[in-house]
């Protein structure tokens, strides 16, 4: 089950480091 | 207590302190416990979560715990999130978008703090449609309270003793604006929390220098300035 879990807390980090906008921009 | 126990307790309309006590451990079972049991809580668990909540909101006057009652539920409905299963559960039920768009009350800043991380994070998380899936639901809040519809989120910019409030409305924003493939789009929505108030507060934001804060200012810059050359 490991892939399945913290996929909440994942986005959110990507959201506060602004990795998850670099990558929309690709 | 078992999914089931959570379940029944929910079912028999618990409220109040009881009702926190409840959601409080049920938080904490959702976070720690594996997917299959999130899974069995789910299958009319969240049904009666989102129950639970659209009965606090249409609650004329909130009484200090049902606050702490509804912040303890988007808490739930956070931990409910955190797999691939709770996640598309929430993704394909309107109400749930609904209800969190209404959970947007910048007279709650904590409650509030979370409510837009969650629907930022919902707006990267790759679903077709989900930026009409989410400003339905934002429109539709709005119009309950007669205001724009970008107007909440703007006032919780402009509460400067918030923070993270602060932070987390800057990244929905940024989650929003770049959401659409479209550049006029795009556009339209920037302009759209740009007239909201966010052109007057930005100054402000830029002031604070907080980490944080600048990271999410210099995304919105850059993409604005990138669409801005697309044009």
């Amino acid at each position: 089950e490991g892939d399945e879990t913290g996929v909440m807390d994942n986005l959110l980090e990507a959201l506060q480091s602004g990795a998850a906008f670099r990558d929309r921009r690709k | 207590l078992s999914s089931q126990e959570y379940v029944h307790e929910l079912r028999s309309g618990i409220t109040e302190e009881k009702l926190l006590n409840c959601l409080e451990s049920l938080r904490v079972s959702l976070t720690s416990n594996p997917v299959s049991w999130v899974n069995n809580f789910g299958h009319e668990g969240l049904g009666l979560l989102l129950d639970v909540l659209e009965k606090l909101l249409d609650k004329k006057q909130q009484e200090s715990i049902d606050k702490k009652n509804q912040h303890k539920l988007i808490q739930c409905l956070k931990a409910f999130m955190n797999n691939k299963y709770g996640l598309q559960r929430i993704l394909g039920d309107d109400r749930s978008l609904l209800l969190l768009a209404r959970a947007v009350d910048p007279k709650q800043p904590n409650m509030m703090t979370e409510t837009v991380k969650i629907l930022s994070a919902i707006c990267i998380v790759g679903e077709e449609n989900i930026l009409e899936k989410l400003l339905g639901p934002i429109t539709t809040a709005a119009e309950r309270n007669n205001t724009e519809r970008f107007s909440p989120i703007v006032e919780g910019l402009e509460n400067h003793e918030a923070l993270q409030l602060q932070v987390a409305c800057m990244q929905f924003i940024n989650a929003l604006v770049t959401s659409p493939e479209d550049l006029d789009f795009r556009i339209h929505l920037r302009n759209e929390f740009l007239r909201s108030g966010l052109k007057k507060i930005l100054p402000d934001l830029k002031e604070k220098e907080n980490e944080e804060l600048d990271i999410q200012l210099k995304v919105f810059d850059e993409n604005k300035e990138e669409d801005l050359i697309e044009l």
